[in-house]
């Protein structure tokens, strides 16, 4: 096996390009929280403000021992009835797991920090990926959803701004997870696009509900 | 830890959405394995923000149906990057459990054989250990086993690029295939894609679930993660 061709996943999975969803801009940021200065905060917005109230909806780990985010966004979803949730914030290179009230008061923290900037209360999801047991270095948190929501560092929603966000959530990952399709309803013709955005690479087989 | 989100610019009703994710989630991100480990943290979500001008999407739909395979179809693309990306991993493996008495066995059967270990061994190394995959299935926690008889049991590989014959049959009808030819087994496991069919002949209902093969390079990986 070691003579097995090496085969550039980045190059065969990782678009160069893509038509991405209306009224959604994101950003991202190398907060310090990853040792090697990579991107590891992000956020995504939704920013249409029709008449229709945004919906969301979530699955979450069945572990029994539930990090503090997915109880927190968990909380959000259901506290909201699952409308008018208007942003996602996700870190990596700390899960914020196994990390008690404090873990959950880190949790909050962001959520709230994100409302705050945003002026829209009660309406932002967390996640975080990465070590487990380790407390969240919060100070470094704040600064980059700062940055990333009032000094729009890396923010927009350009293809460019989606691979960073892409980026951002990546722990061993050796490429970014990123998709985007347009459909046309059959009933009337209209278009709308789907993006996605993944990362995992390893602790992975998930049973989520 | 999976992490990901999907979002949208159709206004879809939060029941809709959450009927819409639950029913894609069980069919893509619920149907991959790199190791077999469940996080504290995997999580899902998918947001719809209404900003194309549509009537409201909701289960009673005549659209509905159209959209939910169009989610769940793109949900499977973007959970089958995350195994190809499985830590280490040099080959990405469908497993498909078809012709079973429920989905639900269909799945059990599929998730076994993709988390043992020493298929994914078998399956790096390139040797067409079907008796691996036989003793996965006896061993797979299913309720009673009612989907499962030995007489109807086929089991094959099967080739993803275009050569041909493109499916190897391993064990016919309950019976191991004496005359197995290696050297196209051989051919069919050095692809980076390929698939391992099992039919059990007992229903219509049908599992995907998708692997990787385990590596040296995996022990490597996570043999120093928190450092």
């Amino acid at each position: 096996n070691s003579g097995k061709k090496v085969v550039d996943k980045y190059a065969l999975y990782v678009p160069k390009t893509g038509v991405f969803p209306k009224g959604y801009e994101v950003g991202s940021f190398a907060s310090g929280v990853k040792k090697n200065g990579n991107l590891d905060l992000g956020v995504i917005v939704n920013t249409n403000r029709t008449n229709f109230e945004s919906s969301a909806s979530a699955v979450f780990t069945t572990n029994r021992f539930k990090a503090a985010p997915v109880l927190k966004s968990k909380q959000v979803l259901e506290n909201s009835q699952y409308r008018n949730i208007n942003a996602i914030v996700v870190n990596s290179g700390c899960a914020n797991s196994m990390t008690g009230e404090v873990g959950m008061k880190d949790a909050e923290a962001m959520c709230q920090l994100v409302n705050t900037t945003l002026g829209t209360p009660d309406s932002t999801l967390v996640m975080s990926t990465g070590v487990i047991g380790q407390k969240l270095q919060m100070n470094k948190i704040s600064h980059g959803i700062t940055e990333i929501l009032q000094n729009k560092s890396n923010y927009g929603s350009d293809f460019p701004a989606w691979l960073n966000l892409a980026k951002s959530i990546c722990t061993t990952d050796t490429f970014p997870k990123l998709i985007t399709s347009s459909f046309k309803l059959s009933t009337t013709g209209k278009e709308y696009t789907l993006t996605g955005i993944a990362k995992g690479a390893g602790m992975i087989c998930p049973n989520m509900a | 830890t999976l992490l990901g989100f999907i979002v949208t610019d159709l206004p879809i009703s939060p029941k809709g959405l959450q009927k819409m994710l639950s029913f894609a989630g069980q069919r893509s991100f619920n149907c991959i394995s790199v190791d077999g480990d469940m996080s504290t943290n995997d999580t899902i979500c998918m947001i719809a923000n209404g900003a194309v001008d549509t009537p409201t999407i909701d289960v009673e739909s005549k659209e509905f149906n159209e959209i939910c395979e169009q989610v769940t179809g793109f949900a499977q693309k973007l959970a089958q990057l995350v195994v190809r990306d499985g830590e280490g991993a040099t080959k990405f493996v469908t497993v498909k459990v078809q012709n079973s008495k429920t989905f639900d066995d269909a799945k059990i059967i599929a998730e076994t054989i993709s988390n043992s270990m020493l298929v994914k061994t078998a399956l790096y190394g390139e040797d067409a250990n079907w008796g691996r995959i036989l003793c996965a299935i006896g061993y797979s926690k299913l309720d009673n086993v009612t989907s499962l008889v030995n007489e109807k049991l086929n089991v094959s590989f099967v080739a993803t690029d275009s050569s041909e014959p493109a499916e190897l049959p391993l064990l016919v009808n309950g019976v191991p295939n004496l005359n197995v030819d290696e050297a196209r087994a051989s051919e069919i496991l050095a692809l980076p894609d390929l698939k391992i069919v099992v039919d059990l002949g007992t229903g219509s209902e049908e599992c995907n679930f998708w692997t990787c093969d385990l590596t040296h390079e995996y022990v490597t990986i996570n043999g120093d993660y928190r450092s």
